[in-house]
C-alpha cells in the first residue's frame, strides 16, 4: 500500500526532526 | 508529568522554528533549519507537510504540538 509506505517515511522524518532538535537543544551548553 | 514535559519541549521547539514570534511556523522558517540540523531541505519540506495538517501553508502551535506529542509518546512507549 503506498499510502501507508508515505505514512511510515513521514513518521521516519518527523522522529529525525524532533530527535535533530532534542540532540542540537542538549548539545549545546 | 509526562504531558506538562511534552509541552514544554513542543513550545520550546516551536520558538526554535519561529524565531521571529509571529506566532506560526511558515515553510521558510523551517527550510531555515536546514542550516542548523542534519536534515535535507526535502526532509524538512517532508516534515512541514506533515505537521501542517490542514495544508494551509502555516503551522500553527496547536498542530506542531499534536505532532511532537505523537513522536513523543511514541518514544516513551
Amino acid at each position: 500500500d503506498p499510502n501507508m509506505k508515505a505514512g511510515a517515511t513521514s513518521e521516519g522524518v518527523l522522529a529525525n526532526f524532533f530527535n535533530s532538535l532534542l540532540s542540537k537543544k542538549t548539545g549545546s551548553p | 508529568p509526562g504531558q506538562l514535559d511534552m509541552l514544554k519541549k513542543a513550545q520550546e521547539f516551536f520558538q526554535t522554528c519561529d524565531t521571529e514570534g509571529k506566532g506560526f511556523i511558515a515553510k521558510k522558517d523551517m527550510q531555515r533549519l536546514h542550516n542548523e540540523l542534519p536534515l535535507s531541505l526535502e526532509d524538512l519540506e517532508d516534515v512541514f507537510d506533515t505537521l501542517d495538517a490542514d495544508g494551509n501553508g502555516f503551522l500553527t502551535p496547536e498542530e506542531f504540538t499534536s505532532g511532537f506529542s505523537h513522536f513523543f509518546f511514541s518514544q516513551n512507549n
